[in-house]
């Protein structure tokens, strides 16, 4: 059940589409501040059903889709699609790869896809609960959270143990 | 239902001292559950680093914190592997000793949890299989190119 | 006293435009005041990279945040230097290109003010006169050792 | 008024008596996570008269006397000096340096002194009035707290400024 593919584009600072593959072992995502490697983090955890624009370092959802350059206009809509090998079937589908999508328009409309059929937010989330894949749990830490697992709020690190037991 | 968090809450105890042991060359870690009422109650977490005496967690520094997270958060994978796990900067409080110790544990983890850390460290790009290198060539526009990949250049 | 303050206020700001572009190599950065009641109102921070668009603060990165942070420290410093400054890894954030700027700041700043900077970072080390090294020979107890002394070795 | 010697006994990790030196520039303080850098920084808060125990990381304020290690006793006495040059006859004494030191006793009882002389803490703070130093305002910057110059609650930085100012 492993990240095979993410794609990216007019999700923050993707203007341009951006195809990233990944295979089992370890990926680093490298680069100078400011250059986009925490914007991919964001891309993954919103395609997986990520409803807090704070999270997200925003103040509203609309501030991931591409907002322009000095040099270019901003964009209507941003995509991200999150491709997970199936092979072993630990998906209720037949396809030995899984294909999540989700659309955001300026708007405010929202789509959501799995494998390019049309469904809904909750059709996402279901599709990965006890998985271990998801927006809760320990399976994403993001820049300047890795400390929270030690948070004094000892209720936050119980959503930590309850998601791994 | 009661039990069985038990059960996973000493997996992951016992995980936690060892994965302490092994980042800090010694020391010992623990975790409490804050009273009997094991379903709802926080969880206090104890560390100790090697040669030192046991105080709060708050008068750690800033590496030692950093650490002690990355133990925790490998004991709980030790227990059960999320397919994969994506890290941004999770090592950014370490020295360049511990951000080796760091890469290795990512190395063993690997086996059985795909990685995906962001990361400006040597240590950790080094551990790596494949690296993607992001950069803004026009400015505000991100791009990314495939830097290095298994075994290859 | 409200004219005053008003006066200084606009000094920052004016030196925080400037501190910013010298750091960013562009850009631009102000201050705003919230309202009209000068003495009590809140301040905003408005930040815009070179050749990005104006966005929230919180939308910049990690290393943005940390460079823009220290760009508003050094504002306030060269409107009024303190005699000394103590900075513990607030560069902690950047990399090392901007490491680098933020050293060239420091030796600059350092004619008006003393700096003692507890860091982990090459650039910094690089721009000090004197190196002191922390460590636990025997563990739990420190020690230091003067490491490198001003044009000497 | 540079800063000319800090000599800790007692504070925090350091057991064993440290002297060091300052000189007008830029001094480096390095070495490995957990060593005491940091603990250098919180001794000059703190014998500039921090009272927040919270702001040196302890949950008390005797949390910050040499606790004892596995094979060492704790000790029953913390105390930093610092020695503050006075050639430009800044501060209201005429010698040619200033020394400020701070003492906690295992029992509570504080001590303070300028220039071997018991003062209150008051008289301390009082001192670093209008001159720039002290443990509010901008000398002192410590880990982890540089983006709070940032911070989303303006009024944090109206004291920033008004210090300033
Ligand atoms: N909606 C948007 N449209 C255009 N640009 C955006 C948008 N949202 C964020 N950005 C830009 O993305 C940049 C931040 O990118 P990101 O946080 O991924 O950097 P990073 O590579 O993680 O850097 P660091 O190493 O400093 O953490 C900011 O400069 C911000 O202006
Ligand atoms: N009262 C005390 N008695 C003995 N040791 C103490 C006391 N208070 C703190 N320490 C120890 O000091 C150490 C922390 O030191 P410090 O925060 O200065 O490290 P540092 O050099 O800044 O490291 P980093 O690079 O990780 O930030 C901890 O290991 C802690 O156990
Ligand atoms: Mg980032
Ligand atoms: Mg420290």
């Amino acid at each position: 059940m492993y990240l095979k593919r993410l794609e990216i584009k007019g999700f923050k600072s993707f203007a341009d589409k951006v195809d990233l593959e990944f295979d089992k072992g370890i990926t680093a995502i490298v680069g100078p501040n400011g250059s986009g490697k925490s914007n991919i983090y964001d891309s993954i955890k919103w395609v997986l059903g990520e409803q807090s624009a704070k999270t997200l370092r925003g103040s509203k959802m609309d501030d991931i889709i591409f907002a322009g350059t000095e040099s270019r206009k901003g964009l209507g809509c941003a995509e991200v699609s999150l491709t997970i090998d199936n092979s072993k079937k630990m998906f209720p589908y037949d396809y030995s790869e899984i294909t999540v999508t989700r659309r955001l328009y300026k708007s405010g409309e929202s789509e959501y896809l799995i494998n390019n059929t049309q469904c809904r937010l909750k059709d996402i989330t279901e599709l990965f609960m006890d998985t271990g894949i998801g927006t809760d749990g320990y399976s994403l830490i993001g820049q300047g959270k890795i400390e929270e697992i030690l948070s004094s709020k000892s209720e936050d690190r119980r959503m930590l143990f309850e998601e791994a037991a | 239902m009661k039990e069985q968090f038990e059960e996973k809450f000493i997996i992951i105890k016992n995980n936690f001292n060892q994965t302490f042991k092994e980042l800090f060359g010694g020391g010992f870690a623990d975790l409490k559950l804050e009273n009997d009422d094991i379903l709802t109650c926080g969880i206090d977490i104890i560390v100790q680093p090697p040669g030192k005496k046991l105080q709060s967690l708050s008068l750690l520094s800033g590496g030692e914190r950093g650490l002690s997270a990355i133990a925790l958060l490998f004991a709980i994978l030790r227990m059960k592997p999320t397919p994969f796990c994506v890290l941004d900067e999770i090592e950014a409080a370490l020295d360049d000793a511990n951000v080796n110790r760091f890469a290795k544990f990512l190395k063993d983890y690997s086996k059985d949890t795909q990685f995906i850390v962001i990361t400006h460290r040597k240590g950790s790009m080094a551990a790596a299989d494949m690296l993607y290198g992001v950069t803004m060539e026009e400015k505000g526009i991100s791009k990314v190119i495939s830097l290095k990949l298994k075994g290859g250049n």
